[in-house]
């Protein structure tokens, strides 16, 4: 960027946010940065809203990153998004449509608190960072934690474990925020969430193996999606429902955003598929996010051209 | 910062219920300190676990013992992070 931020490689809680702030005052006819809420240390919790009608409540897609701190991918991919959509509006006719009839809302970093760990203490730290009342373990599982078949399959009750659903659903306030304020919104059409790893490309249900009413139809867009992440440089995603492609998972974001109306609900596990795993070299952030662009574009202009 | 010398990935290739059953004991202990990166499913999906170095002759054991196929992915979990630090170190001062 104009500010040195180098989009290829790893970067603070800090520089994300002072980049999502550079990015707002470079086109502040496109781009608010807006707090949400705060993480339970008490960092911001920011978006990018990408508008081009100011004022009315237009159908909208929520760009979800960063749930688990340490797929640093995630983060990375997002923020490199947040350049994209601004760099490309007006100049690519596809982004271009999309912001003519919808709203992009982008959360790089849904877990400061758990961001800031990875890079001061642990790098290989999941979860949030609050404090659990009868047990020394900290933090719950920000992505069981929702309120879709919360405490369901594929969660722990234990406050040690990796996913700990927390004490009940939206107990995390980094969860509750975004809740609300899609709620609030109430007219968001796409909901997707960045993770890694594994090269995958899910959607509803995590929960059970019960087929999702419009599983047919995103399954569709979602081969669309990872056939045109494939086309840049051949990165193989395999696509299929949360339950039956990797394993149950109850609580999640995607099943919820589904359960709230949300149809087009997916879910991306990023690069790779094992050879770094959550360490993916920053070399590889400028390829993925450019891959994984061609697959959002793909959803996006699915739900322009099917606005329910 | 945590230091994770020594520290290995193991990816563990499971087939069945059978072996998914006797994985997840190993999992399930607390004795070995084993970090989940990519969970059993019931689907025959390998198994990503990080091995403490203390921990690397008892699963290996363990997972010889119970005739679990495994390799090592990451040999040198400490190498990547040095390197990630440094990278990250270098680009703040590029940018500065």
């Amino acid at each position: 960027s104009n500010n040195n931020f180098n989009y290829g490689a790893y970067h603070s809680l800090e520089a994300i946010y002072h980049e999502m702030d550079n990015i707002a005052g470079e086109f502040p006819d496109l781009a608010r940065r807006l707090k949400i809420g705060h993480s339970f240390e008490n960092r911001s919790l920011y978006v990018l809203k990408f508008s081009t009608a100011e004022g009315k409540r237009r159908p909208a897609v929520w760009l979800n990153a960063g749930i688990h701190s340490r797929e640093w991918i995630s983060q990375a991919t997002a923020i490199w998004t947040a350049r994209k959509i601004v760099s490309d509006y007006g100049k690519d006719p596809a982004i271009t449509s999309i912001l003519e009839k919808m709203d992009i809302f982008l959360l790089p970093v849904a877990n400061p608190d758990g961001y800031v760990y990875t890079q001061t203490k642990n790098r290989l730290w999941r979860k949030t960072r609050s404090l659990n009342s009868r047990s020394p373990c900290i933090g719950a599982d920000p992505n069981r934690n929702w309120n879709s078949s919360f405490a369901g399959a594929g969660t722990s009750n234990n406050p040690c474990s990796e996913v700990y659903h927390g004490p009940h659903a939206n107990s995390e306030v980094e969860v509750k925020s975004v809740v609300d304020f899609i709620q609030q919104h109430g007219n968001f059409k796409c909901f997707i969430d960045l993770h890694s790893y594994s090269q995958l490309l899910m959607y509803p249900y995590g929960y059970t193996v019960n087929k999702a009413p419009d599983a047919e139809e995103l399954d569709e867009v979602a081969r669309c999606a990872a056939k045109a992440l494939a086309s840049l440089s051949g990165t193989k995603y395999q696509v299929g429902p949360i339950c039956t492609t990797v394993y149950p998972a109850s609580g999640s974001s995607t099943d919820w955003a589904y359960d709230n109306g949300i149809k087009y609900a997916f879910t991306f596990e990023l690069r790779d598929t094992g050879h770094y795993g959550f360490l993916l070299p920053a070399n590889q952030i400028i390829p993925t996010a450019e891959e994984t662009w061609l697959g959002l574009k793909t959803i996006m202009e699915h739900v322009r051209d099917h606005l329910y | 910062r945590e230091k994770f010398f020594g520290d290995q990935v193991f990816r563990i290739n499971v087939r069945g219920g059978d072996e998914i059953s006797k994985l997840s004991q190993l999992l399930n202990s607390d004795n070995f300190k084993l970090d989940v990166w990519k969970s059993p499913s019931t689907f025959s999906h390998p198994v990503d676990v990080l091995v403490p170095s203390v921990s690397l002759q008892p699963v290996k054991s363990f997972l010889k013992s119970q005739a679990l196929q495994y390799s090592v992915t990451i040999e040198d979990l400490q190498a990547l992070l040095d390197k990630e630090d440094e990278e990250m170190q270098h680009n703040e001062g590029q940018e500065r």
